[in-house]
């Protein structure tokens, strides 16, 4: 038997708005201790990392390891049932064919149910080395967002380049070229900061199309951590306070 | 010119 509630629901939707567009189908880990998944694209250039520790529920149970495989779009569209205000409770029997979510609204006393089917989901899944990241930049979401937005409308690709003074994200394409430069900002305004722990310079190139939609999830963050080591996939990170983190890895493009 | 490389040439399945 698993059950969880989560008070603050909105972050659940969130969640599932901000990885719908990469992956479909999601074969969801429920242990003892906490909620994840992982699941590449179809392409695998990117693929999303989500664990969510039941300490950050409200009311957590589960009894045994489960697996439940949902279908991420008809998850999306039943989460649109949601009210932002809303609590959200996740139940499943032992060896369930469904998902049970309800929405609850203590304030207007609605309450919404639904009963998602569950699917059977033949996903492998991979192991990601333990990797020190020679640069580690943690940037406000909002800004990064918009760079990655900006830029797009100017390259497919960008480059980011660490050093311990800045970090750039440099694009080229048919308009022209050009970068911005951001510098270690620690200053007084939390949200203005930009740190920088870099020990070995990265220059790595990457599609600018996944960054934008790993960026949906800036709602979750006040912050972006970027990871990046030479030779590995870039990681983009949004802790989600008290309750978890959401992880997106991207390989990046190399020469032919 | 530069390529998309694949995830699967970072990570090992498990």
């Amino acid at each position: 038997m698993f059950e969880a509630k989560l008070t603050e629901g909105l972050i659940l939707k969130k969640i599932v708005e901000s990885i719908k567009d990469i992956v479909t189908d999601v074969n969801i880990d429920i242990s003892p201790s906490g909620i994840s998944l992982q699941a590449m694209d179809s392409s695998h250039v990117a693929l999303v990392s989500l664990n969510l520790s039941m300490d950050g529920f409200e009311h957590y149970r589960a009894d045994t390891n489960m697996v439940l495989g949902v279908s991420i779009a008809n998850l999306a569209k039943v989460m649109k049932l949601a009210d932002n205000n809303d609590q959200i409770t996740l139940q499943a029997d032992q060896e369930a064919t469904h998902l049970k979510i309800i929405f609850e609204n203590p304030k207007t006393e609605r309450t919404t149910e639904f009963n998602l089917n569950l699917i059977t989901i033949d996903s492998e899944h991979l192991a990601i080395p333990e990797t020190e990241y020679s640069s580690v930049v943690t940037i406000n979401s909002g800004e990064f967002s918009k760079i990655c937005k900006e830029l797009f409308s100017l390259s497919e690709t960008v480059q980011i380049t660490t050093n311990t003074d800045y970090v750039q994200f440099s694009v080229e394409g048919e308009v022209g070229s050009g970068q911005v430069r951001l510098g270690h900002n620690d200053s007084e305004k939390k949200e203005d900061q930009t740190i920088l722990e870099v020990s070995e310079s990265v220059q790595q190139q990457f599609a600018i199309r996944y960054l934008n939609m790993f960026n949906k999830a800036s709602t979750l963050s006040s912050f972006t951590r970027l990871c990046l080591h030479q030779e590995q996939p870039l990681v983009v990170e949004f802790k989600i306070d008290n309750l978890g983190v959401l992880k997106y890895f991207l390989a990046p493009k190399i020469s032919d | 010119a530069k390529g998309q490389s694949s995830l699967a040439a970072f990570f090992t399945k498990k």
